[in-house]
Order: C-alpha cells, then structure tokens, then sequence
C-alpha cells in the first residue's frame, strides 16, 4: 500500500542551523586565550519519508523511515551531523601551563537524516 | 538548566575552572601552530591533528610550563667565576592522559642585553639535580650533566632538547627533582675584579627566563596510522 507522505515546509526540513558559542558568555575568556568563540552550528529538522533520499541520508535512515511509516513505535529517522571538522584551543589551566590542544569533531559543517 | 561545567573541563583535561591572575603570554610557535590549524579549517583542508608539521614532530597536545623553581644564594661562591645558580623546576603532573612525550625544548632566555657588559664568554652548565640520598640535605645539587654550552655573546634563546628526561619523569613522576641550571663567567682575572661581577650577575638573575615545551601524542586520539604492504 502507498504510504502517505507526511507534510513538512522547507524550512522545517533537517538543515544545519547556526551556533556561535561564545565564550565571553559563559566566563571562559579568562583563561580560553584563543579563540574567543566558535561556529559549533547544529542539526534540526524533520526528516519525512518522502525526502529521505533527498536530505544527505544513509541508506539506514530511509529503511527506518520506511519502517516508521509502517509501524509508528519505530522512531522516526533524525536529523544529525553527517559531517564535523576540528578547532583547535589555546588556554592555560590552574598550573600556569599554557595548552595547545585540538579537538576532533566540534563543528558541524552537514546535516543529514540518520 | 546549569550547563554541566565540568563535562567540559573533562572534555579538557581539566578538574577545575581555571582563575589565572594574569594570561601567560604566548609563545610564537603556538600561534603559528594554532593559526595554520585555523587557515585549513577556513580551506576545508583536513590536516593531520596528531601531527605537528611546524615542529616535525607527531602528537596532539602542545604545553607551554612555566619554569616554577628558585636561584641558589650559596654562602660561599663555589668558583670564582660562578655568576648565578638556579634549580629550575617545570610541574609535570598536569600531564594526566596516558600520553607519550614525543618532543620537550628547554627555552633559556637570558634577556637581550643583560649580560653584554660581562667581557667575553659566558659558560652555561645544565645538569640534573642530584637526587637526595638521605634526609635532611636541603640545598640542591647538580648530577649527571645534561649540557655545557659556551655563550660567546648574547643570542636571544637557549634551546635544549629534553626529550629523554622528561619522558622519564612523566613516567616516574619521583625522579622529578628539577634541573641544576648554572652560569659562569669566563673572565680574566687580573683585569676584573670578582666584586665587579656582582651588579651584572644581578640582572642577569632579572632577565633569566626559563620555559619547558612539551608535545605529547595522546594514543587514544591518535592511533598508529596503518602502513600499506
């Protein structure tokens, strides 16, 4: 049987959304010397069976939208980063030590259904 | 709802909440690592974060510690042409991550004019201190010796590679006893007097800068990259 198509707005489709975290805001700029925030971004969105395909989804997620449709408890697929990239920071800790260290995976450059 | 800070002071090797009075400054090396890493963020490039191209060498993490130890006032000069002692001291328990020290550059900086006026050469003499054989004994000595470096006129930093030693005591955080750090000054003595040392020997103890730089190559972020037959 044709399953029906749920409706969803362009603008309520997964999509990577902008998030700069500040870090002046949370009180890290005293000893966060570099930088002095980031563009994290984040996912959001629904991710309707009929677009699966066309929403940088896995293979997976279409299976389980399709399962979705068919049997509502299967949660339906979700919106996530498909593709992070690294910062790297500069700060000093309680020691006066002055640390270089870069982080794997903290901005998201795409979303897509999963 | 409380952003749970310490999920990421964890995220950071860190317990808590630095307060540091003043920010350290920088050193050169680590802005240009941190903005090359920024420029191939900005390209889409996708560099290597276990490596350090500027500095050759592999790891991820690159720590800048501050020299926390003490200039020696002994009574008597153990030489005539002594200038200044120091033991200096760089707290490695911070190191907490199971982590492998690939790189550690001592930097001396002896400041940029501070000891033009003291005549020809001086001497540096780097060594381990002499690791305590019985209670009581307070004043440091200097053991096995790491480096003898003339200094024929000033050079802006001293650098010396650590590698060995610092290893050691991220593994055997007890051996940690300090560096034995001694000047000399190689004079002639019928034209100087040792009382004429004095003033320079001062600033030169003002100026004297000391900092460990410390890579270490964490093995749970950076696996051994596998090598094609």
């Amino acid at each position: 049987a044709a399953v029906p198509a749920p409706q969803a707005s362009c603008k309520h489709l997964c999509h990577r959304h902008q998030l700069f975290i500040n870090f002046r805001d949370r009180g890290w700029h005293k000893w966060i010397i570099d930088p002095k925030g980031f563009m994290a971004n984040y996912c959001h969105g629904d991710c309707p069976f009929s677009l699966t395909t066309s929403l940088n989804s896995s293979n997976y997620a279409f299976l389980q939208a399709l399962m979705h449709a068919a049997d509502p408890d299967v949660p339906q697929a979700v919106c996530i980063p498909t593709r992070l990239s690294p910062i790297s920071m500069l700060y000093q800790d309680n020691d006066d030590n002055v640390i270089l260290r870069h982080y794997e995976d903290m901005v998201v450059d795409e979303c897509g259904c999963g | 709802f409380q952003f749970p800070r310490y999920v990421f002071l964890q995220f950071l090797g860190l317990d808590k909440v630095p307060s540091p009075q003043k920010l350290q400054p920088v050193p050169s090396i680590l802005k240009k690592v941190l903005q090359d890493r920024e420029v191939a963020a900005a390209t889409g490039a996708s560099p290597d974060l276990c490596y350090v191209r500027e500095l050759g060498v592999r790891g991820n993490v690159l720590r800048l510690l501050p020299d926390q130890g003490f200039f020696l006032y002994p009574k008597k000069r153990p030489h005539a042409s002594s200038c200044l002692q120091k033991v200096l001291y760089f707290n490695l328990s911070a190191i907490k991550e199971q982590g492998q020290v690939t790189m550690a550059r001592l930097s001396l900086d002896l400041g940029p004019s501070s000891y033009s006026h003291l005549g020809p050469e001086l001497e540096l003499a780097l060594s381990l201190v002499q690791e305590p054989r019985g209670w009581g004994r307070s004043t440091p000595r200097p053991g096995k010796v790491l480096a003898l470096q003339s200094v024929p006129w000033p050079q802006g930093v001293l650098n010396f590679n650590l590698l060995e030693v610092a290893a050691d005591w991220t593994r055997n955080p007890q051996k940690n006893s300090g560096l034995f750090l001694e000047i000399l000054v190689k004079e002639d003595r019928d034209s100087r007097e040792s009382s004429q040392l004095e003033d320079p020997c001062a600033r030169l103890r003002r100026s004297l800068h000391a900092s460990l730089l410390l890579v270490t190559l964490d093995p749970e972020q950076c696996r051994p990259s596998w090598k094609r037959r």
